[in-house]
């Protein structure tokens, strides 16, 4: 009866909203832990401490370097047609403007379509994108790439609508990718409300100035740390079963949805089956990664260090897309081992969590499910998650205690069963 | 490609899911 007692620990025994009460306890002190910073590094001390208390196995930290940009003050002002201070957020990676800023006049496109055909009107302009909302990862490639596409065509900067299919007036930051041989120029994401307010103002001719301010800073490379923690394998314990989210953050909010929930889940996952005296056969191993917001930087120095052992990883796992009431899991592998996920997910019928979808992934496991690990990934109200994801919004205020009972339950399960079964998850 | 002999071909899928469901 392991499944239902974990369950019962954890949505409704002594571990209830525990793992809400860490996270809380985390991000009101820390805060936002963007990659290269102080509070990144201090928030990882405090992990490190937390997860050696909690009487986990194998503590300890694994030295990377990862990327430091921090973002400075910035502002927007539109000049005209009239005087308006717009809400933005420079986009990771991003150069800064001169001090005194770029003011130039608008050019509104709703593609890189018609930006290639406008292009001749863009030369010395600030380009505004104003995409509509398609899902996240087609429309982010404006974000990723819309400073790349305007400096080919002679813009002075770039301003992003939000990647978010609801907005409030809130920017929505993330990274960005400059490219060898292309200018590169600042580029800042803008509030749906004022890419459709400009597209409007455009389309009736209306000239629009905008003076851009930017920060930003790009300095070396910092060191960081991945942060480990075990419960070591009784039968095989150089067998892996990877459980994971990332410490790190963007600079807004309490970073507390991205990723702090997944992070949090996955050290329940561990403290759970601790609870209750379990030892799987296999090894749990926690992993805290650092700097995924800068493309998965601190995951993919892991695999390089790691992938040796790649036979011995049954399961990889991460939660970086919400820790929302779970619809289901995600999984990523062969038929077979999708058969045996099946098997494992009917043992949440307790807490009616037993949907098995496809497409596990997460952006620091991807590594390993690309090399042929099956890997998986919680599945939840997407739209909720971007609504306040690399927002302001993303404080302990979107977080419930109950939901990530359940996602906390659902993790330990899966992880521990996949651990402990005889078999290892047969590869395609 | 496993360590332990404890690979999925050595067992069927039948043994594997009654072991599953003992963790019910």
């Amino acid at each position: 009866d392991v499944a239902k007692s974990i369950i019962k620990l954890a949505v409704y025994g002594k571990a209830q909203n525990r793992s809400y009460e860490r996270l809380a306890l985390l991000v009101d002190t820390i805060g936002p832990r963007p990659s290269g910073s102080k509070s990144l590094e201090k928030a990882i001390q405090i992990m490190y401490q937390n997860l050696q208390q909690d009487g986990l196995e194998n503590v300890h930290l694994e030295p990377v370097k990862v990327p430091h940009w921090e973002r400075g003050v910035e502002s927007a002002v539109m000049l005209e047609p009239r005087f308006h201070n717009m809400a933005i957020l420079g986009l990771g990676s991003s150069i800064g403007t001169p001090p005194e800023g770029i003011t130039a006049e608008v050019l509104v496109v709703t593609s890189f379509e018609e930006l290639q055909r406008r292009a001749p009107e863009a030369r010395g302009k600030i380009v505004v994108y104003n995409q509509p909302y398609v899902n996240y990862s087609t429309t982010v490639q404006y974000r990723v790439r819309g400073a790349v596409e305007a400096a080919k065509v002679g813009a002075l900067a770039s301003l992003i609508r939000s990647v978010t299919s609801l907005s409030i007036y809130s920017p929505h930051t993330g990274i960005q990718e400059y490219q060898v041989g292309v200018a590169k120029i600042p580029t800042a994401c803008i509030t749906v409300e004022d890419a459709e307010m400009m597209s409007r103002m455009a389309s009736r001719g209306t000239k629009i100035v905008i003076q851009l301010k930017m920060g930003a800073k790009n300095y070396p490379e910092a060191e960081s740390y991945n942060t480990v923690a075990e419960i070591i394998g009784s039968k095989y314990p150089e067998q892996v079963v990877l459980v994971s989210g990332h410490l790190d953050s963007w600079d807004v909010g309490q970073g507390a949805m991205d990723d702090g929930g997944g992070a949090f889940i996955s050290w329940e996952a561990l403290s759970l089956i601790k609870d209750l005296g379990l030892r799987p056969k296999r090894t749990l191993r926690l992993v805290l990664w650092t700097a995924e917001e800068q493309g998965g930087v601190g995951a993919f120095q892991y695999y390089q260090l790691h992938k040796e052992a790649i036979s011995n990883y049954s399961l990889v796992m991460e939660s970086d897309s919400g820790t929302f009431l779970p619809y289901g899991l995600q999984f990523t592998g062969s038929d077979k081992a999708r058969t045996i996920m099946k098997e494992v997910m009917n043992l949440l019928q307790p807490i009616n969590i037993t949907r098995l979808f496809r497409g596990g992934e997460g952006t620091d496991i991807n590594y390993w499910i690309q090399a042929g690990v099956p890997g998986a990934s919680l599945l939840d109200d997407l739209n909720k998650y971007f609504s306040f994801h690399h927002s302001h919004g993303d404080t302990m205020s979107v977080m419930d205690p109950k939901e990530m009972n359940v996602a906390s339950a659902v993790w330990a399960v899966v992880s521990y069963v996949v651990a402990d079964m005889e078999a290892m998850l047969p590869r395609s | 490609n496993t360590i332990h002999g404890n690979d999925v071909s050595q067992r069927t899928l039948e043994d594997i899911k009654e072991e599953i469901s003992s963790y019910e």
